[in-house]
């Protein structure tokens, strides 16, 4: 007999699934449904006219006012880094999804065979710079923006950032 | 795999087989 699982969460970008968006390759730019896999970071396009999954690898993506860009080359596994800001320096995020599975005994009331979680890391790439991972914090930020006088905005006297401000540093640093 | 609201409006993967 099929058995069924059941997992809670999405691995899945988007709910639905598929979101209007734009795939960017070569400088062109197409429009479709798209479905972006947070797991394997498999981009999924399906067009209006044939409604068939189609498999791509864009250079970038688009799925409402969300932007990806692949960062990986070619060869290897593809991994989509969403832009937060974009200036003479960037902010990306990358979004990792996951799948936790929990064991369910016949004895017992498991409602889920696994969740999906997601993680989010954060990087700076400056000006013509490989991009460098930071944490949310006033040391991490200010090691990569190697910055004399301290672009936070000084009220944030704590160590602790959230991600606009995060943003609001990178975008101070590029003037 | 089928991604879908449950009865309590939870986001869930439902795969057959």
């Amino acid at each position: 007999t099929p058995k069924t699982t059941v997992y809670l969460g999405s691995p899945y970008l988007t709910f639905p699934v598929y979101e209007d968006g734009v795939l960017e390759v070569n400088h062109y730019q197409t429009s479709c449904k798209i479905a972006f896999n947070l797991v394997t970071h498999q981009v999924l396009c399906r067009f209006e006219s044939d409604s068939i999954e189609h498999a791509v690898l864009p250079d970038a993506f688009r799925v409402g006012a969300q932007r990806f860009v692949r960062k990986s080359g070619p060869q290897g596994p593809p991994v989509y880094y969403k832009v937060l800001y974009a200036g003479k320096s960037k902010v990306l995020a990358q979004i990792k999804g996951t799948l936790q599975e929990t064991k369910r005994e016949a004895y017992r009331l498991e409602e889920f065979d696994g969740i999906y979680t997601r993680q989010e890391r954060y990087l700076i790439e400056l000006e013509n710079k490989a991009p460098q991972a930071v944490t949310l914090s006033r040391k991490s930020v200010l090691r990569v923006l190697d910055h004399t006088s301290d672009p936070l905005p000084s009220t944030t006297l704590k160590n602790k950032l959230t991600v606009p401000e995060l943003i609001e540093a990178v975008a101070a640093y590029d003037g | 795999c089928v991604v879908k609201n449950d009865y309590a409006g939870r986001l869930v993967t439902i795969c057959n087989g």
